[in-house]
């Protein structure tokens, strides 16, 4: 932020900070900058999580300054601060995360696989934009009206992607020796090796449990 | 098979096994996983009684046994690719933590990136031999992610070309690594370095802690396990007292920081190269919750379309638990974060490798970023993987909380990745900080 906002370049996940002291020097009129996200579009998700990420940078920057002019130490603005500074953090790790998604599916060929994992893409984005709405309306890039839109299109995704979750998660290829869980078995046949399980624990190694006769057996006969 | 689980998969838009290609980086690394995994699973050595019902000495004394036979069958059978090695080891501890994991995920990364050509030569083939078993002793009883305020000592003797270290106080116990309280037989020990009556911060030292062969602790180590976890069963966490140790000159790593025969300390040439085994770890932790989280979410999604409960409309069979809203709510956009992990994961790894590469060649300008990502990532991906794993347990109903589902102990064996590697919150900062710098 530092180094950005003075006009320097920086480069890699950070470049985005960039744009940040672009947007800064050069004004746009407000009419015609349209940053509401398209829910829809998850090329327009990405520039989202990429926008609220400066915002929170930036705010976090903001509230370390104002601390400092309180005529505290580094060490105590910082503090001070550190909220706004984890949720900043926080923003730009989740802008990350949607950015290499999505750039992953560039690299898939097969039409079918990638209209599978870009509504997974679709799902993780909006899902992050349902539980951090504070973050998007506070940056602008949501409408209180909007609201309505994600919870609706967050179900149309999970209708969506309900049918196929089942492949979904075979194709991860965990064997059942590495799972190693009997409600998660391949063959689906989780009662009857529920019940062989059970009957393996060692409680079950005698019909009756030693601990009968030593205290409640006794305990019986006193009462 | 299930009928259900049948119709499911009958009903997939997609070839199941393309995605699962994508997902391994290529058909023919599915099908040398595939291969590695028979091995395990085909041999009868590998079949032992279930842990859940196992003490826990037992399990550690399983563990280590697994973890021998291990290393043994992977020589027989020429597995040295790393990745292949992965391939192995993940079969066949299944969710669960290796007895001798630090020595391979911490001991030898540390020895590769922290030796001297040297020292490599008479480390590493003691080290890959097994005679020396080896643990990363960082963390004390006193101080876990703030590494400046760790108290052990490491003061040079130039007439004897000796450090001697210490545990000054009880806080400076080391305490946490994993291994160190019975398997270890050599720790490497971060330590403050005294030299010519100045500390030059914490550095690098291989400290033996048992004797090789008899495994007996060596004069001045007070050394044992710190008792039973939330979760690692499998695992001898241990405590290690040093009280007047000597150690050769020769025993501080010395591929960047140096310190002369006659007391003269050489500054690295960036002090974050101590910790770089700490944010190889981290970098890799990224791709071990795409994991946890993966395994949780088959688990769960498998058995909401076996499970049938209640009804949707009166009269009607019971439907899949998965044909409820709340359900594909709470279990798919989890689905799509092991998704979104995984390739994370992926790029994390080749980051890594990349810029460790680069500083290997001399230039540290990507350093910084490597640390800020890798550990804001790290934070970031444990943290959802741990609490997307307690909402897979809860979704299977009261089964989750069996052992028989798998899922506490995935559970308990992944959470203290939020903490271990550095608190998530204190990673927050770094990258924040970073963030700022940027």
């Amino acid at each position: 932020y530092t180094q950005a906002s003075a006009g320097q370049k920086v480069s890699g996940m950070v470049s985005y900070l960039n744009e940040m002291s672009q947007q800064r020097l050069q004004p746009q009129q407000v009419s015609a900058r349209s940053t509401s996200v398209n829910l829809k579009d998850l090329s327009s998700l990405v520039e989202a999580y990429k926008i609220r990420a400066s915002k929170l940078v930036e705010l976090a920057a903001k509230s370390l300054q104002t601390e400092l002019q309180l005529m505290k130490t580094k060490e105590d603005a910082w503090n001070h601060c550190s909220i706004d500074l984890v949720r900043a953090s926080d923003a730009h790790c989740h802008f990350v995360i949607v950015k290499l998604f999505c750039s992953k599916l560039a690299e898939v060929e097969d039409t079918a696989v990638h209209s599978a994992l870009y509504s997974l893409a679709h799902l993780y984005a909006l899902h992050g934009v349902y539980q951090n709405t504070g973050d998007f309306l506070q940056a602008g890039l949501l409408t209180v009206p909007q609201l309505t839109q994600v919870t609706q299109q967050l179900k149309e995704l999970l209708s969506q992607i309900r049918p196929n979750s089942v492949a979904l998660v075979d194709a991860f290829d965990y064997r059942d020796e590495m799972l190693n869980s009997v409600l998660g078995r391949y063959d689906g046949n989780v009662y009857d090796n529920m019940f062989e399980w059970a009957r393996k624990s060692p409680l079950n190694q005698t019909e009756v449990h030693n601990s009968f006769y030593k205290y409640l057996k006794p305990l019986q006969s006193k009462l | 098979m299930n009928p259900d689980l049948r119709k499911e998969r009958e009903a997939a838009t997609f070839n199941t096994e393309l995605l699962t290609h994508i997902l391994d980086g290529g058909s023919e690394r599915t099908r040398r996983r595939r291969e590695i995994e028979s091995l395990v699973i085909g041999d009868p050595d590998f079949c032992h009684e279930d842990a859940n019902f196992l003490s826990r000495s037992e399990r550690y004394e399983a563990a280590v046994k697994k973890s021998a036979l291990m290393i043994m069958k992977m020589r027989e059978y020429g597995i040295s690719d790393p990745d292949e090695i992965y391939y192995y080891k993940c079969i066949a501890n299944g969710s669960h933590p290796e007895a001798i994991g630090l020595h391979f995920v911490m001991f030898l990364p540390t020895l590769k990136s922290l030796c001297t050509p040297a020292q490599m030569d008479k480390w590493l083939p003691l080290a890959l031999s097994f005679q020396v078993i080896g643990t990363y002793a960082q963390t004390e009883m006193g101080h876990g992610t703030h590494i400046r305020a760790l108290e052990t000592t490491a003061t040079f003797d130039p007439a004897t070309q000796e450090f001697v270290l210490n545990s000054p106080t009880v806080s400076s116990i080391k305490w946490w690594p994993g291994g160190l309280g019975k398997t270890s037989n050599h720790a490497i020990v971060l330590a403050q370095l005294y030299t010519q009556g100045q500390c030059h911060g914490l550095h690098a030292f291989i400290v033996p802690i048992r004797a090789m062969g008899t495994h007996e602790p060596l004069p001045g180590v007070v050394v044992g396990d710190i008792g039973p976890k939330f979760g690692f069963d499998e695992i001898d966490n241990g405590f290690l007292k040093l009280e007047n140790v000597r150690i050769p000159r020769e025993n501080m790593l010395m591929k960047y920081a140096k310190v002369e025969p006659d007391g003269r300390y050489i500054k690295p040439p960036s002090d974050k190269l101590t910790y770089g085994t700490m944010v190889f770890i981290r970098s890799m932790v990224v791709g071990e919750s795409a994991k946890a989280i993966s395994k949780a979410c088959t688990i769960a999604i498998r058995y909401s379309t076996v499970r049938r409960q209640s009804e949707l409309r009166p009269g009607e069979p019971e439907p899949q638990i998965l044909d409820y809203q709340t359900q594909q709510f709470k279990l798919l956009p989890l689905l799509a974060t092991a998704y979104a992990f995984h390739f994370v994961g992926q790029y994390m790894r080749q980051t890594y490798l990349r810029i460790t590469g680069d500083i290997n060649l001399g230039d540290f300008s990507e350093l910084p970023e490597l640390h800020a990502l890798s550990a804001g990532l790290k934070a970031f991906t444990t943290w959802v993987a741990s609490a997307g794993i307690e909402v897979c347990r809860m979704s299977c109903g009261g089964h989750g909380y069996s052992h028989c589902s798998s899922l506490p102990g995935i559970y308990v064996n992944f959470t203290p990745t939020c903490t271990y590697e550095g608190e998530n919150t204190v990673m927050m900062l770094q990258t924040a900080r970073y963030l700022l710098k940027s």
